[in-house]
This record gives C-alpha cells, sequence and structure tokens, in this order.
C-alpha cells in the first residue's frame, strides 16, 4: 500500500474520528 | 504468466478466502474481553445488529440479482462478518497501544462505527467478487460501491471514516483492493459526503464556531 495517502496525523485514530477522545 | 480474467478473479476470490480462514464469524475472545472492559456492554447490540443487518443484506442481495441468489449473498455477508471481527481487533489493539486505554466504550457502543466497518468489510467482499459471476446484471442492480451505504444506511462521511484505519489494521488486503478504498474515499469527498443530511455541515458550522465569528459575511459568488 506504499501508494495509498495516510492522512491521519500522529495523535490521532479511529478514536478521535469518532468523537471518543 | 498471463492470467485471463477467469483465472484472476478465481485467485483474487482464493486470496481473501485463504487470508479469512481462521477468522471467526464470532467475536474472538480477546474482542470479547475489550467488550467486557466497556463501561457499557456492548455485546449484545453487536450480536444483534450483525443479525438484523444479515437479513437485510440477504434481501436486497435477493432483490438485485434474483432471489435463487439469496443463500450467496448471505455467504458473501458472513465473510464480511469475519473480515469485521478482525478487523476490529487489530484496531482495539492499536488504539490500546497508542492511548494506554482498555475501555472502548463509547466507540464499541457507537452503531456508525460498527455498521461502517462492517459496511467497510461487505465491500471488500463485493469488490473481490465483483461481477463477473453475473453477467447481464443491469445498470441498476450494481452491487458495487455505494450501494452498501444505501442497503445499511451509513452515512457516507462516517464510512469515509473507518477507511485508513481498516486498510492499517488489514495487511492481507491487495494493492488493488486497497486502490478500491482509496476511490471509494475520493468519491466520498468529492461528492458523497457533501449530500443535504451529511453531519459535514454541522461539524463545519462548530469549527467555525469555535474559532469565532468571521467579521465579513462571505460575498455570495463564494
Amino acid at each position: 500500500c506504499n501508494d495509498y495517502h495516510f492522512g491521519l496525523e500522529e495523535g490521532e485514530g479511529i478514536s478521535e474520528l469518532f468523537d471518543c477522545d | 504468466p498471463p492470467q485471463t480474467p477467469v483465472r484472476a478473479a478465481m485467485n483474487t476470490i482464493q486470496h481473501l478466502m485463504n487470508s479469512l480462514a481462521a477468522a471467526s464469524d464470532k467475536p474472538s475472545s480477546t474482542l470479547i474481553s475489550y467488550f467486557n472492559n466497556c463501561t457499557s456492554n456492548p455485546t449484545n447490540d453487536i450480536l444483534e445488529r450483525v443479525n438484523h443487518l444479515g437479513k437485510i443484506f440477504k434481501e436486497r442481495f435477493a432483490e438485485a440479482v434474483g432471489q435463487g441468489c439469496a443463500e450467496i449473498g448471505f455467504e458473501r455477508f458472513k465473510v464480511g462478518v469475519r473480515l469485521t471481527y478482525r478487523v476490529m481487533e487489530s484496531m482495539l489493539k492499536s488504539e490500546e497501544q497508542r492511548l494506554s486505554v482498555q475501555n472502548f466504550s463509547k466507540l464499541l457502543n457507537d452503531s456508525a462505527f460498527h455498521k461502517s466497518l462492517l459496511g467497510c468489510s461487505i465491500e471488500v467482499v463485493m469488490a473481490t467478487y465483483g461481477r463477473s459471476a453475473f453477467d447481464g446484471i443491469s445498470r441498476e442492480t450494481d452491487l458495487s460501491f455505494p450501494w452498501i451505504l444505501e442497503v445499511f444506511k451509513i452515512k457516507p462521511y462516517d464510512f469515509y471514516k473507518v477507511i485508513e484505519s481498516f486498510i492499517k489494521a488489514e495487511p492481507s488486503l491487495t494493492r488493488e483492493m486497497i486502490k478500491h478504498l482509496e476511490s471509494c474515499e475520493h468519491r466520498i469527498m468529492e461528492t458523497l459526503a457533501w449530500q443535504s443530511d451529511s453531519p459535514i455541515f454541522e461539524l463545519i458550522r462548530q469549527s467555525r464556531d469555535r474559532e469565532g465569528q468571521v467579521d465579513q459575511p462571505e460575498p455570495t459568488s463564494c
């Protein structure tokens, strides 16, 4: 998957995306 | 050696089935312990949701492809469930390492998260099988993305949120499958996330409120 653009930054994950932090 | 389209499709399907050989269609003991660690145990809701969405998927698949294919649809759904539980466990392990927490109550009780994860897994299965087995299928019965969003009533923006974590959590995904999921991301961000009922508009409003009001309203030409 070396040409997939990973957009999540350091400290970001699924928990933050679903407002669970 | 070059493969015929049928051989290539069969190899792709075989790869998926091989990678899921050890995966169960029930939560593992590790997943169950994550569920038990939650402030509010999500186990029953998760199992009931899988059951409910399985019935819906089977009906909609049969409607689209033919009543004689209902069981084929249900078999594909079950493959998706196995992938879902495996990815969910992998995601929770990563989050536990990243955040040093073991109580994922809010995440695991979020139906949007579970439906989006299941939807993404089913999309992987559907894209793997493709349409080669159903020659003559009309455009109206196209089962490729975003069909699954409509079947499970998943908001495109929520589906978008699981894609990158899904790719990180599932190393068996082929390059072609990752490109397919990436194309789903692009389609969501370009079009689907901007439908009138999308949560994105409220998030933009909240973000703007947190940063303070702009002094001048934007001209209508913008």
